[in-house]
């Protein structure tokens, strides 16, 4: 359609200029309440001491994730969508200009909680970073398979919750396996802190090469 | 805009049909995997004796809803909406002919996983119904208003997980009465049954009046 047009030309412009400042910019995606926020509250306090964090907060309504990203020490700014269900690369455009990411830089963008609409927008990211929580239920990456597709990284968060509910590890990375083979899967708890060690030392790999 | 026009009139025309036969339409609506389809496989043993239930089941892809709803013994049909975020009102008008609701029936329509377009969209049903997983955080209501703007039923599903998550249920309710006051709120576990027995009396009350 005409809107995704219009959104690729933006989303090449953001593109041409993370590469042009080498920022590794990180689209998270999700659905409401996997854990992007309380990943970042636990990623930036071990990545802020070795590079300079940004972060852009898509939601409806409300600052409260901005908030909570502020208190972490990060820059942060907050984008209200109102009724729209996803950010696009035209509101990533005026965040860019807001928040003037140096160089080798990392930029994450949490998009508004939504396993739908932000497949289809482009924003310009370097990474696509699909988080899925364990109580979703394994089928979510057949039955939403679109987000899935576009997405280079997963992220099962929450597998402190695993005794508890009925999510077959085994099956859901089958189930991604097929929706997108080359999907690097990650297992992390938000709240206990597991995998989150490694994912930081990722991201700084990914920065300093 | 032009298409949510073009929605409230198919909307009208559902509504019509549904008080033209006494049919008790609801709409769930919620963030993917907050146990939509199992509240359902819980509720429909318990009504299906006392009165005919269908359920249309949406999804962006697969029929694996329906093949789950199937074997609760209720008549089901799947729409899949592909890139599309939400059911919309000319969607059950389809689904309305192909499942010819009896008289003094309940039909369920279990939408897309998402919390934030299906507010927008007006299916002509009698009840929308909310469903909030516990797992997901108290400030959903906040920061997703319109799509518990927009409901009079709210259920906060997998109470069961109370134990293991950083949930405050008062404060939760404390923002539901914020957002909408006249919402009617429900506690249940679909994986353990809690809740569900008053969920189904309430209703067949309804059905019966
Ligand atoms: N048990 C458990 N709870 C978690 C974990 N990570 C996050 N939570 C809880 O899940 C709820 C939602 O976390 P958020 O960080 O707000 O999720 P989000 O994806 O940012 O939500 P939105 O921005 O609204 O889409 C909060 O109550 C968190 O404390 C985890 O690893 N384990
Ligand atoms: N612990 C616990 N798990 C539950 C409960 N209800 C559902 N689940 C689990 O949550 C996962 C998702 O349940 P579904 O019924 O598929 O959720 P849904 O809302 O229909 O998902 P979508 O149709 O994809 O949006 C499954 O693994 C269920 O077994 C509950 O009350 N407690
Ligand atoms: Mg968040
Ligand atoms: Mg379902």
């Amino acid at each position: 359609k005409d809107i995704l047009q219009k959104n690729n030309v933006f989303a090449a412009q953001n593109r041409g200029f993370f590469m042009g400042r080498n920022v590794l910019a990180i689209n998270m995606v999700s659905s409401p309440g996997s854990g992007k926020t309380a990943l970042l509250e636990k990623l930036i306090p071990l990545l802020k001491e070795q590079v300079k964090v940004y972060v852009v907060e898509g939601d409806q309504s409300t600052t409260r994730d901005a908030e909570r990203i502020e208190r972490t020490g990060a820059s942060v700014i907050q984008i209200n969508t109102g009724k729209t269900c996803h950010l696009d690369a035209h509101m990533i455009i005026h965040a860019i200009e807001k928040l003037q990411p140096e160089s080798n830089s990392v930029l994450f963008i949490e998009n508004v909680g939504n396993l739908v609409c932000p497949a289809l927008f482009d924003l310009g990211e370097t990474w696509r970073m699909v988080i899925m929580s364990v109580t979703e239920g394994e089928d979510k990456p057949l039955k939403y398979p679109y987000m899935f597709e576009s997405s280079q990284y997963c992220v099962l968060n929450k597998i402190d919750l695993l005794p508890y509910v009925p999510f077959d590890m085994e099956q859901a990375k089958d189930y991604l396996k097929k929706i997108r083979p080359e999907l690097q899967i990650m297992e992390t708890s938000a709240l206990k802190g597991d995998g989150v060690t490694e994912m930081a030392e990722m991201i700084l790999q990914k920065v300093n090469n």
